[in-house]
């Protein structure tokens, strides 16, 4: 374990509860993609298979089962407990555009083919990519809430860390895995138009508006 | 290949 990687599961954990909180609070996922969310239930499920088979850590098996049960209760709020706020008609991205490339690239392009391995990498390249219909629905909607924009920040931002504890474990243990920091360079450079309008103008104060 | 014997990282 290294800095880099402590913060960004700290960024991604605060992500989570960021977005939790909005929806419960607000009673509302009103601006919240539940294709998304989908998406990032089935990356921790299809990755996080070898909870109870394989052992790394207590730190590492409870942020697992953190990150299990949050996705899963997200989801809950959006299409079960606040149905009634989730805005069908802006988040319409077609996710069977991401499922089948990234189910394709993981038959192609993995470590091993065995099925643990496949779903592993199958859930590295959806996680890259998860968050498209998110980015596509604020665009379409035009804005965001200020609290879904730090949602997004800090979910940007973890994967970005996990760049930097790449580069770390590259020098000091001679670990790489080409998959994860090629999926994980895809999924930080996809978040870049949303930094720089965070940076220039949530941090400003001002609402985050995408240029209809 | 890449030796990524077991995935460490969440």
């Amino acid at each position: 374990m290294n800095i880099f990687r402590l913060l960004g599961d700290v960024s991604h954990l605060l992500a989570i509860i960021i977005l939790l909180l909005k929806i419960w609070k607000t009673r509302s996922c009103a601006g919240i993609s539940g294709k998304s969310q989908l998406l990032f239930a089935l990356t921790y499920t299809t990755r996080y298979l070898d909870l109870v088979t394989n052992f790394v850590s207590v730190y590492n098996t409870f942020m697992k089962v953190v990150f299990l049960a949050a996705s899963y209760a997200t989801i809950w709020l959006i299409y079960m407990k606040f149905r009634a706020t989730y805005d069908q008609n802006h988040d319409t991205f077609r996710i069977e555009f991401l499922l089948l490339p990234v189910t394709i690239l993981s038959l192609v392009a993995n470590h091993e083919f065995t099925l643990i391995e496949i779903l592993w990498t199958w859930s590295i390249y959806l996680e890259a990519v998860a968050i498209l219909p998110q980015l596509f629905m604020v665009s379409k909607t035009g804005e965001a809430e200020s609290i879904t924009s730090h949602y997004l920040f800090a979910l940007g931002s973890y994967r970005g860390l996990y760049i930097l504890n790449w580069i770390y474990r590259y020098y000091m243990e001679s670990y790489y895995d080409l998959i994860a920091i090629f999926a994980g360079i895809l999924q930080t450079v996809l978040y870049c138009d949303f930094f720089y309008l965070y940076i220039t103008k949530v941090l400003r104060g001002q609402r985050l508006q995408l240029p209809a | 290949r890449i030796e990524s014997a077991t995935h460490d990282e969440l």
